[in-house]
Parts: C-alpha cells; structure tokens; sequence
C-alpha cells in the first residue's frame, strides 16, 4: 500500500542518513524518489557526499566508499525492521583500516540486540568476535569446522 | 530468539557432520579461500527455506549435496539441522478460564506438525499467563532440512516431518521473515549501488 | 576470421590452463566451445577444478577462487598478446594469503618483460614493488601523490 | 616500450599538478579509501584515448574535470600528461639510397602533427640501419590530453596538437592497443566468470 512503502521510505531514508554519518565520520547521504508524483511505483536513487567532497554521481566514489554506502543504506533498512540475526559474508573486504574501524563500532552497537554470523579475512574484525571458528581444508575438498580460541 | 547451533552433514564441502555453537553477540567465521565458509553461510539460509539453487550458486538443489573429492565418494543426501532459542510461542496455561491444563507441549498445536500424536518435550524459558488462558513461552526449536539424490526433500520441526509452509510460518512468527537485508552474500555489497532504480524500491518494498 | 580466432582460442586455452596451475599449485582448467560447430560465432565456457576438488560448475567455486580463476584467464589472454604494460587495480582483493603469495610469484616471473602499475591495500603485494607512491587526501576532497620509500 | 611519466593537473581528484615517475617492474600505488588511486589509473586509460565516459564511471566525460571540493573551487579544464621511453619508429638515415640527410625530427613525418613546422627535437635512444635507406630508433614520446568544461578537447603528442586518430595509431605502433586484457579496473575480475558465453568470446577476440 502506499501508506506503507512512503512510511517505510522515510524511516529507511533517515536510517541511511544516519548510518552513513556514523560510518563516514561525517557527510550526506540520502534516497529520491525518482518519480514524487508516483510514490507507488518509483524507482529509488541514491545520494551520497562523503565529508569534504563535493556532490556527484555516487558511480564516481571510490570502490570503498560504493561499499560502504551500501553498507550504510543496508543496516538503516535492517534497523528499521530488525531481524533476530545477521549473517555478513566479507562485507568488509574492500575497507582500509580506519573504515573497518568504523563498521566494527557499528557492530558493537548493534549486538546488544542482533545475533551476527560474519564471514572474515580481517584481524581487527576477527578481534570483536565473541566466538571464532576457523575453516580448514587440509584434506582436498572436505572442509573441516575448528573452535577457536579468543586472545 | 536467537541461533543456538548448526549441525551440516552431506551438505556442500561437508562430507562428515560439523557443528557450530551460536553465542549471543558476534560469531566470526575464518579460513583460507575456499575452504568451506560461504558455505556454512549457505547452509542456515538453506536451512530456513532457501528455494533457489542460483542464489546458493547452483544450477540444480541437488548442487548442496556433497559431490565428493579426489579420496571421498559423493554423499547420498545433505542435511542441515539449525536450533533456534528463545522462539516466541502461545500456550493454554493451568489457570486459563477454558480451564484446560495442557502440558507445555500444546504449543506445537498452534503449528500442527504433520504427526500430532509425536511431540518432544520443549523447552520453556520463560512462560507469561495473560489471563486469557494463555501464556507466552520462549521455547527452543529444531528445525531440519533433507535432500536425498533422488530429488526428495524433507523438512522437520524438532523431528517431525512437517511442509515447508510450516517452518515458514515457524520463522514469520519469530520474527525472521523472508528478509533479504539480514543476509548479505559475499560479492552482493558492490551490487547494490550500481542495481535498478527498481531493484533499490523492491529492497524497501520488503522491508514496508 | 575463423582461421585467426581458432589460432587465439587454442592458445589462450593454453596458457590459461598452465596458469591456472600455477596460481591454484595444481588443478585443471579450460575454455570450451560451447558450440565446436561454429567456431565464428560461438560463445565459450569456462572449466575450473582446483586440486583435489571435483569438477563442477564454475559458479559454486569460492569467491576467492572465481577471482584466482580469473586472473589466470586475463594472464593467460595477457601472454598471447602481450602489451608493455599492465594495470591492475585492486585484483588481490579477495585472496588469502597463500594465494596472494602465487599471485606475486607469477607477476615476479613477467615483471622482466611488463611494466606493472598496481593499485593494493595488501602489504605482501606492496613488497614487491620497485617503486612506492602514496596518495592521500589530508585536505577532503583533494589528493595528493607521495613517493614512499620502500625497506 | 614503457611508461615514464605521468603528470595529472585538474584530473578528477587531483586539482593540483600531481607527478609520477616509473621504473622498469612493479610501481604500486597505495593509500586508504577514496584518495585518488583509481583515479590515477583513470588518468592513465584517459591519456591513452578512452572514449567511455561510463567506463571512468561517469555520467558524461565533463566529469573527469576537478568538480570541487568544501574548500576549493572547480578547475576550468582536466590535463593529462605521459611520457613513454622506447617508442618505436622509423627515421631516413643519412647514408640511405634515397640520399636524404633529414634529422631524426623525420621520425613525425610518419605521424603528421596538425601543424608539422613546429617539431620538437626527440631524443634518439637506439639507431638501426637496414640499408634500406631507415633506421629503427626508440624515442621517448609525450602524449597530452585535455578537456575544458566547455566541452573543447584537446590531444597532443610532443606539445602538438594532433587528432584522437594519431595518438591511436601511435599506441597502435608501438604495441599498446586498444588492450582491454591489459588494464583489470577495479572489481572487473569478479565480473569475468559469471559473464555471458558470448561476452567471453569477446576478450579473446580482441586478442586474435
Ligand atoms: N556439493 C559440493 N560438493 C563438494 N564440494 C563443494 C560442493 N559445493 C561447493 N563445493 C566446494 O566448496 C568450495 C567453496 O567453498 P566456500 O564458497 O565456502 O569457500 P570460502 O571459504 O567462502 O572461500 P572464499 O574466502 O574464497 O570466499 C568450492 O571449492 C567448491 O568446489
Ligand atoms: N571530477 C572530480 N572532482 C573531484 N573529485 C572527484 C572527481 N571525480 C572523482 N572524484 C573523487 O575521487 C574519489 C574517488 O577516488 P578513487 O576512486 O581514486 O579512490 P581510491 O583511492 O581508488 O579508493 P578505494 O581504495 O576505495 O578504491 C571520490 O571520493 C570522488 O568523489
Ligand atoms: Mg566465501
Ligand atoms: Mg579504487
């Protein structure tokens, strides 16, 4: 209905905002309604300035920042309708430190509340974790699951 | 309600049964390139009714099932079996005015598995009577998933066969729902900035 | 023409499954032409199996994997025709470290005959570079090229 | 044939002139999210000739021109510069059977620039008779690109104005192409497995 998807869209859109400040350390972001006259069927586009930087075309941000955008708009329609867990499979892969930093942090927040699986080649993301379990393969093809301990 | 433990066995790279324990927080899962943990990542969305093969990178739902290595044959079946706890459910309570005093087992009348007559002892964490002659439990579930080579396919809630339309219903009240934004797959972050002005209002539409 | 492409295509296949081998450290890989009665317009499949693993369809390969997969394949086109110099932004992404370590290995063995402008975030690739430039954005939106020395 | 030197003025993020000098091997470019290493590389695929400006992930090629940023103003115009050392060419010599006794600048004849007066002296690395009457020389060779906003561009080769044509058929010469197997943008190589059959067939086409 229509009520709803516009009552979502703003709940969304404000999440977004959010989350990307967090993640960014500052900045805008934000979705349009391509078509306003036809708030049933419109297509979405995204808005998106990290701090300092100009306005443009989100295709012109960087492979770390399309990411972690996406990141930004992904946990604000999570928070609007929050599920019991998460799972993340490498989502951080493209971030450099200090964005890793950020998107942990976010984690911290979240956790109280949401279960989260995550899937990571990252050390410091590793280092949140309150349980670890390593994959192995030492045999061809068979994959092998290990407890692993913390600190 | 949260995930309390994964068991895989035939499933994917897993010939042999492996098991992971869920704690409350962050659980992280580690190891070189292809290894096995998209996989196990696969095995909880299979787990919870995942229908098609192509977003669990197959072409066929027989592709989950072991398909062997050089030293091992390919296994006849895969199963994943994934504990739930502290699963929101309704019971008649003793003090209810209908004056029933079914056992705490009559949760699993409000889903009816396809064999009434075999319920397990639950486990209740916590029960609420609302003076109605019903009580809200927190109760721990086991929900199964079962391919065989043939083609058959078998859900089960804690043990009893039951139709996917049960386990999807277990999960809407638990508040898991059929939710694409609670799993987000290796490679699917860089799709989404460059998707369709109509695939970013579908993302929405899910969450409305 | 038919004569030229089929010419490229056996070569192509060659070199991609000696490369392959040597990113993967064994396995097996090949083109295939999905239609061998028309070599003019047909399309061609890819066959990846790293070792000790049974063949199956490319798509249910690891990340990592479809990437080193890949990679082989790029090269494999690169030693047919190669060109003087290659940029590579950010391939390394997705490997883990043994595989990052193959990767450098192969570069090692073609950096004699190929200048390679790299763009990583990985300290292992970083090492084997000739020559180091930083960029960095100390004033937002404005970057600025440093040259790091390397040891 | 290698790449010498590249410097960026106005390109994208780079509003001030920015400088690159390579060696022989592996130059790797490092820095932390959003500073302006795929940009470089974007200056580099520009210079050469792009024509996309989606491929440079933009809307339209005005974009590749430094839009601004808090604290400073737009520039006017983008401009590229790279210098390559070892470019082969072709050069009467001297004691040749035609007799002329043209200098090296003959190398442009070649390559007419839009205004062949104004050659600039080229240095000569390595010279070949083949008693034909030419030589073989490898020469360092400067390619410029420019872009205003009002949408006037501009190539150059050795400070002369030349056409798009030129340049290409210099790269062409000497080896480079139009290579699309030479330059892996960023997140192209998850792109390549899951392509369609015929878009595979492409890259091997463009190598035959
Ligand atoms: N049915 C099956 N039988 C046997 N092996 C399988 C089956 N399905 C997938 N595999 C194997 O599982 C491996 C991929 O595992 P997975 O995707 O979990 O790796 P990963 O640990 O996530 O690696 P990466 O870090 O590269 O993403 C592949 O090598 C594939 O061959
Ligand atoms: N015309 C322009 N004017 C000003 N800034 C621009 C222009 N075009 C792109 N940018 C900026 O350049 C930045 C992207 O730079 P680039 O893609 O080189 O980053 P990167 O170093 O490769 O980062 P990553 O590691 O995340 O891939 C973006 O923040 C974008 O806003
Ligand atoms: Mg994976
Ligand atoms: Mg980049």
């Amino acid at each position: 209905t229509r009520e709803r998807f516009h009552e979502a869209f703003v709940a969304v859109n404000r999440n977004f905002e959010e989350t990307f400040r967090t993640l960014f350390g500052g900045g805008r972001a934000g979705l349009v309604l391509i078509d306003e006259e036809n708030v049933l069927e419109s297509g979405i586009d995204i808005v998106a300035q990290p701090p300092g930087k100009r306005l443009q075309n989100v295709q012109l941000l960087s492979g770390g920042e399309k990411a972690l955008s996406a990141m930004a708009l992904m946990f604000g329609i999570f928070s609007y309708r929050p599920s019991p867990f998460c799972l993340l499979d490498e989502i951080d892969a493209p971030l450099d430190d200090a964005n890793i930093g950020r998107f942990i942090e976010m984690l911290r927040g979240m956790q109280e509340r949401t279960q989260f699986i995550l899937v990571t080649h990252n050390r410091k993301t590793m280092e949140i974790a309150d349980r670890l379990y390593g994959v192995t393969m030492e045999e061809p093809g068979v994959s092998k699951l290990i407890s692993l301990r913390l600190n | 309600m949260r995930l309390q433990r994964l068991e895989l066995t035939g499933f994917k790279s897993f010939p042999d049964p492996a098991d992971l324990h869920f704690d409350r927080g962050v659980t992280a899962i580690v190891g070189p390139n292809g290894c096995g943990k998209s996989n196990v990542v696969d095995a909880i969305t299979w787990v919870l009714g995942e229908q098609s093969a192509r977003s669990l990178r197959g072409e066929r739902m027989e592709d989950v099932i072991f398909a062997g290595s050089d030293a091992r044959r390919p296994t006849g079946a895969a199963e994943v079996r994934l504990r739930l706890t502290g699963v929101p459910g309704r019971v008649p309570t003793t003090n209810g005015q209908n004056g029933t005093t079914q056992s705490a087992n009559a949760v699993h009348a409000a889903r009816p598995p396809a064999e009434p007559g075999l319920v397990q002892p639950i486990v209740v964490a916590a029960i609420e009577a609302d003076g109605n002659g019903h009580s809200d439990v927190l109760r721990d579930v086991e929900i199964s998933r079962r391919l065989y080579r043939s083609g058959e396919s078998e859900y089960l809630i804690d043990g009893h066969v039951v139709r996917l339309r049960d386990v999807q219903d277990l999960l809407m009240d638990s508040g898991v729902g059929v939710k694409g934004y609670a799993v987000i797959e290796q490679g699917k972050i860089g799709q989404i900035l460059s998707a369709k002005p109509l695939e970013r209002r579908q993302l929405i539409e899910e969450a409305a």
